[in-house]
This record gives C-alpha cells, structure tokens and sequence, in this order.
C-alpha cells in the first residue's frame, strides 16, 4: 500500500483545487516563507483525523477554510482527499484504490468519506489501524517539532515503542 | 503485550545504537527501559554520546546533535514498523552542512521502503529528491504547485553540495 | 510610569509598522494595547498581515513570517532603548534566502549603533559580518576559536550571494 | 559603552582559557554542530546574572563547568569575564574599563567580581541598571527561541514595552 496522490480544495491558501502526485522515493517540497508548504502538511495531518485545531495553527474550525485576500472572497468550504494505491491489499477494504476524503463547511458541518461514501472518522481509524499512519507521532515531524520527541517525558517516549510493536 | 514491547524494545534499540554510530561517524547511543516497573509502565530514557565527548545528559547536546539523535530515533522505529509515508518538515534546518549529508544519504538508503515528503530550504536536500515541487504565490495568498522535475525526466541529478560549502 | 509608558509605546509601534513593511516590502502591522484596563496592566497584542494576505490571526502565519515579525519587533524597541549588544542565535534558521538578505542588510543599518553577535550556518548571514570567529573541536569535545577575519584586513567582502540562489 | 572581550575558562565546552575580542559592527559565530557556538551564549547570559540552569541547558550548577572528555579530566572550576569599554561613562562607575565576572567551584561556592573586587549580584544588576543589559529578553535570542515573544501572553509582552521605557 502507498500513497499516489494528495488533493486539496479550498484549504487554507489553496483557494483552487490542486493536485499532488507522489511517487515512490523523496518528494521534496520547496518555496519562499509563506508560500503554503506547511499547509500541506496541515491538510495531510486533518484528513487522517486531527481534531484539535491548535495543532493545525488555528483557533476555530473555519480556520482551514480558504479565508479570502486581497483580491478573493473567502470560500465555503474545505476538503482534502488522500488516495491510496492498495494493490497489495494492505488496507482492509476491497477495493485497489482507496481514496479517504474529510470536508468542511463554514456552517461547522463536515464529513468522512472512504471512495467518496460517508463514514465516520473510527472507519477511518480502523482502516489505518496497523499502517502506522494511525498514530503519526514519529511519521509526522512538523516544522520546529524535531526537539519534542526528546523532549517528552519517559513514558511519552514509551508510547512510541508501543505504536511500533 | 509485554513480549511484544520487549521485543520491539530490543529491536528498536539495537537499530537506533547503530543508526546513531552512522550519523555521527561514531560515538555511543542507547534506549533504557527503567526496569523497576512493569514494562507496560515504565518510561524510555534517551542516552546519546557524540564521538570523544563524555557520556552526559540529552539536554546538554547541541541543537544539531539533538536533531540527529531525534532522527536516529525516527529511523529506527522506521526499522521496525515502516509507516507507508514520512513527512519531514524543515528537519535539516538545525544541521550543518556535513550532517545534512549523512542525513540525506540515509534517507536515500530508506526510500524504497516508504514514501518521504521532505519541506526544506537546503540547497542539499533538494538535490537528493527524485520529484521536487514548488509552491508559490503568483496571486498573492493563493498557493500553487508549479515546478515538476522527475528524477527520471532530469538524467543527471544536480551535483550534490561538497559538505565543505 | 504611565506617561512614560505610553510614550515609548507610541515610538515602538511606528518604528514596529515601518521596519515590517521594510522586512516584508510592503503588508501592515501593528501593536494594540488593550485600553479597556490601565496601561500598566494591559496585555499587548501583535497584528502582522504579510502584503496581499487577508489579515488573520498570528498563528497562521509561516514559521518563516513569524520569526521576521519577531524580528521586526526586537529592531523595533531597539530604536527606542538601543542595547549596548545583541545575541542572535540562528534566528535567521527559518528564513528563505530573499528574507535572510533582507534581515542582514537591515542589521547592517543598525550596525553602526550596537554591536551584534550572530550565531549562523548561513553563507549570506556570515558574508556580511566585520569580523568572523570559528569554533572548532580539533581536540574532541574542547573548543577552541580559530581563524578570525577582520573587515579590514579583508578589504574585499566575499560577494554577498545573489538572493535567487 | 561597549563590549570589548569575553573571556571563558572551564565554562562548558571551552576547557582552556579562551579569548574572544568583540568589535563594532557585526560579529559572526560559526562552526560545526556542537562545538561550543551556543555555549558562548550560555556563558554570556551566566556571566549576567542568569540563575536558572534550565535556562543553561543543564540540570545542576556544575554541569556548566567543564565536565572532561576521553581525553581530559574534569575541571574544577568555571569563570566567565565580561569587560566593557566605560570611556563614555555609560556605566555609573569610576572606571574607563569595567570588567565583570563570575566563577563557580564543583564545591558549589559561586562569587560575582566587578574589577576583580568581589561583590554581589545586586551591585553587577545595579551596575547594569538601565543600559538595557540588565533585562535580556528582546537583547538576547537563544537558539529555537525567536517563537517565544510570539507565542508570549500579551501581559508579557508590555513588559517588553516596560523594559524599553
Ligand atoms: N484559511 C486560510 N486562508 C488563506 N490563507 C491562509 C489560511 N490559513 C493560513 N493561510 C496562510 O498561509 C500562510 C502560511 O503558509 P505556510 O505555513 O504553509 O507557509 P510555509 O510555506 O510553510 O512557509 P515557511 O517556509 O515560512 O515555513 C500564511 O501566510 C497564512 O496567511
Ligand atoms: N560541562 C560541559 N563540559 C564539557 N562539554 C560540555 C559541557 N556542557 C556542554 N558540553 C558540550 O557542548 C556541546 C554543545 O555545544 P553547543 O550547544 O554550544 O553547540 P553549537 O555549536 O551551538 O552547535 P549547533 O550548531 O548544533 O547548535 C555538547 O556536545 C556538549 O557535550
Ligand atoms: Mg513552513
Ligand atoms: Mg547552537
């Protein structure tokens, strides 16, 4: 099971729709300060399940949704969609491609979706279970993040062993 | 449960003394589960001793040196339960020249294993990538993936930095 | 107290708008203190809107666009209450190569009026510094300084890098 | 009033006496990942009075004092000295060079010198009283540390106003 590609639509400052192929091996992400690269990572870490909104930078949900500049108005809703290759069956679902998809509105409404069919975020957890994408605390290192890991008392630290068992 | 802790525990540590060897060019590193308690309780201890220093507490280290204890430890759990994809954001960016080199080639020696997304503004990790996106703000607050170069597309990979720049 | 207060807080907000339009070539920003308690007891809170960008909460912004507000603030109150000497330990770490030559080339400005002492990996910072210490351990773990540069003795200053690098 | 040297001998990494001339302008500190360039700063804010050794990444008093390597002995004793040019009388003391020191044993006897002559903390704070040296907090940014005046409560941050006026 791998990923293929990254889609967001209307996430923080991707006003339009906009496509990420990955490919096997290291994708570099590279642009001036500002540009948007963290949101990337923002995106990946909310469609996977992230509820609190203080680890995406922000105070209220809405906050993910594209809020407008200059010369845009501010848009309705957000969504990201993660679409995996699952040839191998690595995911325990049917199907070869597995596409997992999380949407919100400014109306505080927002949804799961598994091959754009509504679920809930545990059908999403219990897909993931055993990937290691469940639990990303040591396969998510986000930006001045690296010094938490050592930072963390002990028995934090144990946790990581017991994700990896 | 505790046999399985015990054994990622004694798997997880051997990989992470010898990745740390690795990076630093030598030096001692070690995983200590305090044993008083239960296995299922006790927190993980970190110790790290860079090549001819005295063997001294974690927060003593440099910031580079704790950075590549961190991704010593991210690798090694990496050994053991490769999740399908890593995102890495700007972890290089405490390193110095000759330890984004070490770090980037060990990550090479990963990436048929997992998919890495790497965000970085160093001229080294860049190269090493087999596809680089860039993210801009043509339109102000709006971001947009432009540049595509493909390892395959791009025969010969720009020359990586000599680690004496 | 509170005349006092208040007057130095008039000066550091002008200087703290100009200096961010400097760093930022253009955008808006501003100190607001909160008028409903007396100034000695109000909180001060932080506007910064990068140019084109809607105005949003601080969190949002970059790391990169946090550490040059930051910046801003600290060039800020030093024109009010200039500091014999500064210590700036790899602040210009989250910075893209355009916003490091915009940093460094404000820190020569006010170079003539404090001195500066910069910890750096950065080429760009390191080229603009009058003199230039090396520490290194050739006896593990002692350090010891060594080569050192003046200015002067130097007549020509390395080209500074070209900022599209 | 300015900064003329900074001497170190058994502070930290820096084993042998250690000298580092401070001129006008820009000083810039390079080198390897852990070769002491963060100690530096560690040594300057101990010399100014900094009580709290979590702030000097340690745990007990003695940690700052050369610890030994594989191939050198433990130290018995750390000193950092400050000296200032005074010609300008900026700071209210007869002298046209004012040197400060600090020194501590592993016994954990600890003295403050102004000119050699022992005396207190409070007349080294009292000395400095005003300079902007005393309150370090926008003069002197640790390393990973520029986030902090950002993230502060806005209570925080009037001190900084306070300080400036
Ligand atoms: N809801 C939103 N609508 C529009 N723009 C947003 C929204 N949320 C965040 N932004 C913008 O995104 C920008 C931050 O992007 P991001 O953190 O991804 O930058 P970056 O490329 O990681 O930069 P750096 O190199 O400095 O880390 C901010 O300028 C912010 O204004
Ligand atoms: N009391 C001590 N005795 C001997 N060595 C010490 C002592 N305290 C700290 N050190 C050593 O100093 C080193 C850290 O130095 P420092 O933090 O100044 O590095 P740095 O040059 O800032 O590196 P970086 O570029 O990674 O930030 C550590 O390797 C640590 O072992
Ligand atoms: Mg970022
Ligand atoms: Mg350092």
């Amino acid at each position: 099971m791998y990923l293929k590609k990254l889609e967001l639509n209307g996430f923080k400052s991707f006003a339009d729709k906009t496509t990420l192929e990955i490919l096997p091996g290291v994708t570099s992400i590279v642009g001036p300060n500002g540009c948007g690269k963290t949101n990337i990572v923002d995106a990946i870490s909310w469609v996977l399940g992230e509820q609190r909104i203080r680890m995406l930078r922000g105070y209220k949900m809405e906050d993910i949704i594209f809020n407008g500049t200059s010369g845009r108005q501010p848009i309705g809703m957000a969504e990201v969609t993660l679409t995996f290759d699952n040839s191998d069956g690595g995911l325990p679902i049917e199907y070869s491609e597995v596409s997992i998809t999380r949407r919100i509105y400014r109306s505080g409404e927002s949804g799961y979706y598994i091959n754009k069919k509504a679920c809930r975020l545990k059908d999403i957890n219990e897909l993931l279970l055993g990937t290691g994408l469940g639990n990303r605390s040591y396969s998510l290192v986000g930006q001045g993040r690296i010094d938490q890991i050592l930072q963390a008392r002990p028995e934090e630290r144990r946790k990581l062993l017991e994700e990896a068992a | 449960a505790r046999e399985k802790l015990q054994v990622t525990y004694d798997i997880v540590r051997k990989h992470f003394q010898d990745i740390f060897q690795h990076l630093f060019g030598g030096g001692k590193a070690d995983l200590i589960l305090d044993i008083e308690k239960d296995i299922l309780e006790s927190g993980l201890d970190i110790i790290a001793q860079p090549p001819g220093k005295k063997l001294s507490h974690i927060s003593l280290l440099s910031g580079g040196e704790r950075a590549l204890t961190t991704i010593a430890l991210i690798f090694a759990l990496f050994k053991v339960q490769p999740s399908p994809f890593y995102i890495l954001d700007e972890i290089d960016a405490p390193l110095d020249e000759a330890n984004i080199g070490r770090f980037v080639n060990l990550l090479k020696t990963l990436a048929s294993e997992a998919q890495f997304l790497i965000i970085t503004h160093n001229k080294l990790s860049i190269s090493e990538a087999d596809i680089l996106y860039g993210i801009t703000m043509e339109e102000s607050g709006v971001s947009k993936v432009v540049s595509v170069r493909l390892a395959a597309a791009a025969p010969k990979k720009p020359e990586p930095l000599p680690a004496d720049k």
